[in-house]
């Protein structure tokens, strides 16, 4: 059997430090 | 301040902020004790006013409160005592002030958080000077600060978007700095999650500058010695990149590659795991550019004497799809290609 192929990660998994992205455009609510 | 009629309120909170522009010495740590836990009170009390009440922030009290907020802050940061100073071995030197410090920075959070936070009338005062002494304290010692000062950047960055390219560039310098001539920097790690936030945003198609920074910060900064206490944010860093722009794969690799530690197991074991977080988003059109440089060292990897980075190199057949890539251009692949993983056979025997 065609073994199922593992894909890409769509997006890398945001480590425990990850911060809210801040972007470029526009100016941040936060 | 919460028992104080409206009116008189902004005069009180003038007052308190000018009270707390009293700087106290906490290396004696009995000297002043009444006026201390006046300031921390007042503090205290500062913070939760501007945390609960809306409205209070008026604009002559901006530059009170960035005055108080300066004079704690800023200041000169004690030398490291121990030249030899290890961030992974040894403790921190914790900010003796921290009392009062801590207070302060809270405060300062609160204020830019606050929905009543005008940047068109804060910004006469947080401006390109305050904002690098802010990136100085980065320096300090004591991780708490560091948190505080990340955060509070990561604000200001958000909320200042006229400061924005200024931030960046003395971002850089600090880098820079680091790299080539001082090897010491407190903040690196800190420095790194804020512009993770920052990558992540860039609008496309990525600017030169940004590309620029790739190039001529971010990869040199795996060549440093104390790579381990920043690594993981650093590596983040470069993910982000490729993830908005995946033709900056090869570039990436290749500066990886060049920067290859040849004396240090520890950093190649890091290197390893970030060339896997790398190959678990690689577009597979770019894989194929780099597979040839980046298995020869995998191979020297795998023969490696030291237990960890061999181990660490082999563990990349436990990754499926690394192994799809490896598997699709096994068979068509060209000539000259089919003999760089006969390599990795040798090696594996």
């Amino acid at each position: 059997p065609q073994k199922k192929k593992k894909q890409k990660l769509p997006k890398s998994p945001a480590p425990h430090f990850a911060m809210p992205p801040i972007h470029e455009d526009n100016l941040e609510k936060i | 301040l919460k028992d104080a009629p409206v009116s008189e309120l902004h005069d009180l909170l003038c007052k308190k902020l000018q009270q707390c522009s009293i700087v106290f010495d906490f290396l004696d740590c009995v000297a002043d004790l009444k006026g201390k836990e006046i300031k921390r009170a007042a503090l205290n009390e500062l913070v939760e006013c501007v945390a609960t009440n809306r409205g209070i922030l008026i604009e002559p009290l901006y530059p009170e409160i960035i005055k108080m907020i300066s004079v704690n802050i800023f200041r000169i940061l004690p030398p490291s005592e121990n030249p030899e100073f290890d961030p992974e071995e040894d403790e921190p030197n914790l900010e003796p002030s921290w009392p009062h410090l801590q207070l302060v920075y809270e405060f300062f959070l609160r204020f830019l958080e606050s929905p009543d936070f005008q940047p068109s009338v804060a910004k006469r005062y947080i401006d390109q000077k305050f904002v690098l002494m802010l990136l100085e304290l980065f320096d300090s010692e004591d991780p708490r600060e560091r948190e505080y000062l990340k955060t509070i950047l990561h604000r200001v960055y958000g909320k200042f978007l006229g400061l924005r390219a200024y931030i960046r560039k003395q971002c850089n310098n600090i880098f820079l700095r680091f790299i080539y001539e001082t090897e010491h920097f407190n903040g690196v790690a800190e420095l790194l999650e804020i512009l993770g936030s920052i990558i992540n945003g860039f609008a496309l198609p990525l600017k030169a500058e940004h590309k620029q920074f790739l190039v001529r910060v971010l990869i040199p900064l795996h060549s440093v010695k104390s790579l381990s206490i920043f690594h993981a944010q650093l590596a983040y860093c470069v993910v982000q990149f490729l993830e908005k722009d995946a033709t900056l794969t090869e570039h990436v690799i290749r500066g990886l590659l060049k920067y290859w530690p040849k004396t240090c197991t520890q950093k190649e074991v890091m290197l390893l795991g970030e060339i896997e977080e790398i190959l678990d988003v690689i577009e597979p059109s770019q894989f194929v550019k780099i597979q040839e440089p980046l298995f020869k060292q995998v191979a020297r990897c795998i023969a490696s004497p030291h237990f960890q980075v061999a181990e660490r190199a082999l563990y990349f057949w436990n990754n499926e799809y690394i192994l799809s890539l490896v598997e699709d251009n096994c068979h068509g692949a060209p000539y000259h290609l089919r003999h760089a993983l006969p390599r990795l056979q040798g090696a594996l025997e």
